[in-house]
């Protein structure tokens, strides 16, 4: 019932590995074996036992150590400990990689892909709106050269008429 | 077929954070 | 039976379970092994200082083998229900659990076509910045072409003002006018004279 940390777990099984291993190696059997030398030596037969027992003990348990030191293994279960806890709510069967890693990687680059599409939404939408304020100054611009190509065409054709008048005055004042 | 496994899955472990890396500055590039 | 090769577990420790557990259980065997051959060096050594004993070390080396014999079965058996615990509940990403590094495929979930659409998206964006660019640099171009143009039309019709200042300044207030009224002086003038002409001719 009680969750129990994956480390915990693995000294509790080598525990118990060793507890029946002992137990099917039990003294009785060990002196079955052994009989004669046992009937011969029964104290040392007793004495060479234990000490079987408490080698192979010792020598396992320093094994586990070392696979644990080697690996590092106590901290990666621990943190597989809390891996585990953090997503204990979702209940489904999680994702796992497909095998095609173009595939997989589609999730992994998405993000990055909305934020620069977002940004380059961002920037089409203030860029449209500049040319939009450019646009109508440009429609200013052309109406009000409109205006000043009139005014300069009225006193242009002003001047024109000016200067009939005055080749009109010319003829005037030239005849005979 | 272990060192295959380990392989593949190591890839899968650092590869995608590599090309991550690349993608980013491949974006931040193409926006500057 | 296909083998299950626990790549996401070896994605999360950096090695396979089965390569651990093998590990383990070679590390193991070899000690049994090898506290078995002390023990029975042990007894050969003791059996030595035991004087006319009838024990031979071939009888011992039988018994070490018999014991040995079913150790290794009992190990075997025992290795191998902690070996499925192992792999059940210690080596093992449970089934709805995600590591940190694949969480995206969670948070964010792609698919090869949504991906697709997104960069034919960004490309479709790209182009019409580019557009926009040069939108605005035709935009500015021609508002560059009209304060020149404007500047002109003023300066023209500057021109324009100043010949009339000048005029005004000597008193001639619209040319037109003046010329008008120039032109009719002078036909009036010209009318006074032939009359003057016509008048002498007939004196």
């Amino acid at each position: 019932g009680t969750t129990m940390s994956r480390v915990e777990l693995l000294d509790t099984m080598v525990d118990t590995f060793l507890e029946k291993l002992v137990a099917a190696g039990s003294y009785q059997r060990f002196t079955d074996c052994y009989k004669h030398f046992y009937q011969l030596q029964p104290e040392m037969t007793q004495r060479i036992y234990d000490k079987f027992v408490s080698q192979l003990q010792t020598s396992i348990r320093e094994e586990i150590s070392e696979i644990k030191e080697e690996g590092n293994l106590e901290a990666v279960l621990n943190s597989l400990d809390r891996i585990v806890e953090e997503g204990k709510e979702h209940q489904e069967p999680a994702w796992r990689p497909s095998g095609i890693p173009e595939k997989d990687l589609c999730s992994t680059v998405a993000p990055y892909l909305l934020q620069q599409r977002d940004a380059l939404r961002r920037h089409v939408q203030k860029q449209e709106a500049k040319n939009q304020e450019l646009a109508s100054a440009v429609l200013a611009g052309r109406r009000q050269v409109e205006e000043l190509q009139q005014q300069v065409q009225a006193r242009q054709q002003a001047w024109q008429a000016l200067h009939r008048e005055q080749r009109e005055l010319l003829s005037v004042l030239r005849a005979p | 077929f272990d060192e295959i496994i380990v392989d593949i899955a190591t890839k899968r472990k650092w590869y995608p954070r590599k090309i991550l890396e690349c993608v980013i500055r491949t974006l931040k590039a193409q926006l500057e | 039976m296909s083998v299950d090769p626990m790549a996401y577990e070896a994605q999360f420790f950096g090695f396979t379970p089965q390569t651990c557990l093998l590990r383990i259980y070679i590390a193991f065997q070899d000690y049994l092994f090898e506290v078995m051959q002390a023990v029975e060096q042990v007894i050969l050594k003791k059996m030595e200082g035991i004087p006319d004993c009838e024990i031979s070390p071939i009888q011992i080396r039988k018994c070490t083998e018999k014991f040995l014999c079913f150790m290794k079965g009992r190990f075997d058996n025992l290795f191998g229900k902690m070996e499925q615990l192992f792999l059940q509940l210690i080596l093992r990403i449970p089934a709805n659990i995600l590591l940190p590094e694949d969480k995206c495929q969670e948070t964010h979930p792609c698919t090869e076509e949504e991906f697709h659409l997104l960069r034919k998206e960004i490309e479709e964006l790209q182009e019409r910045y580019k557009t926009e660019l040069c939108t605005k640099q035709a935009l500015l171009a021609e508002l560059e072409e009209q304060r020149i143009v404007q500047a002109k039309l003023k300066e023209t019709l500057t021109l324009f003002d100043e010949l009339e200042n000048i005029g005004r300044a000597h008193g001639t207030s619209d040319f037109r006018e003046s010329l008008v009224s120039l032109v009719q002086n002078s036909r009036k003038l010209q009318n006074i004279r032939d009359t003057v002409e016509q008048e002498s001719k007939r004196l």
